[in-house]
């Protein structure tokens, strides 16, 4: 069972989690093993990673206004960098004494504690952008709770032009988002609710054009004005259903295909 | 394009599994 929640994230720890856990075994299993070889170079590359994370992790904090964000990241990007000095001491451990017990117990909490740190600090950047996804859904909740001051044709003109372009920015944000999922039911949940408002949104436009010309004539108008607030409401419900459903992360394995 | 931080993250992911890779080489020797 996949157990990261988007392809990217999946990706990028799914084959050094493997090689933590092996090797968390394989020290479980035989702890007095062979001379450790000089680790010195793998660290070091490690440690040159781990500078050019933390530096544009610091970077990405700086420049954005996320609080959560600000908050979360910080002690992610701590428990990296502790987990790299301890892959330091680790190292310069076993070129004293390439038996040293303790350093290979410092190898594993390190290499455990930047995977933990990095799958954090994914987590963290992942939960921002999709922040930023259901601002723009948000946005369009917000136009369509002024559906019901057009009231006029030129009003309906505005009004599209303005709604248009957000509609089209959170189709392509949710619909891009539904791509990175792993999680298939999520995955058939927004693609359903993105259906909807696409159908539903000439649906929208043709209602409010109609409850316009039956206020005009004053005809059927109640009707009509029912058929517009029933197709914003249900427009309404479905980008609600799509905010609910990228909030959501934990995995039933029942839910499973 | 992935943003700079997932870059570095996948960067350090692969520097990590080449230093695993090189303990559980000694390891299973």
């Amino acid at each position: 069972m996949p157990v990261f929640h988007t392809k990217t994230i999946e990706s990028i720890l799914e084959p050094v989690a493997q090689q933590v856990s092996m090797l968390v075994i394989l020290h479980e299993e035989a702890e007095d093993g062979n001379a450790m070889p000089d680790l010195a170079q793998p660290v070091r590359t490690v440690k040159i990673a781990v500078d050019n994370l933390v530096k544009v992790g610091y970077e990405t904090i700086n420049s954005s206004d996320d609080q959560i964000l600000k908050q979360d990241m910080p002690p992610a990007l701590r428990r990296v960098d502790e987990s790299s000095l301890l892959l330091l001491q680790a190292s310069d451990m076993l070129r004293a004494d390439p038996y040293s017990g303790p350093a290979r117990k410092k190898l594993i909490e390190g290499s455990r504690g930047i995977l933990q740190g990095t799958s954090s600090l994914l987590l963290t950047f992942d939960e921002s952008e999709v922040r930023k996804i259901i601002r723009t859904c948000k946005n369009v909740l917000e136009y369509l709770a002024i559906t019901e001051v057009v009231e006029r044709m030129e009003d309906l003109v505005t009004y599209v032009k303005n709604l248009s372009p957000v509609i089209t920015k959170m189709m392509k944000e949710v619909d891009n988002r539904k791509e990175e999922l792993t999680h298939i039911v999520h995955r058939d949940m927004l693609k359903r609710s993105l259906d909807q408002v696409k159908n539903l949104t000439p649906v929208l436009i043709s209602g409010i054009k109609i409850f316009i010309t039956a206020k005009a004539n004053n005809l059927g108008f109640n009707e009509a004005q029912n058929n517009r607030d029933y197709v914003v409401r249900k427009m309404s419900d479905e980008i609600h259903e799509i905010i609910r459903v990228l909030l959501l992360t934990t995995y039933d394995e029942d839910e499973w295909d | 394009d992935a943003h700079e931080m997932v870059k570095n993250a996948r960067l350090l992911a692969q520097a990590t599994s080449q230093l695993v890779t090189a303990i559980r080489g000694q390891a299973e020797s």
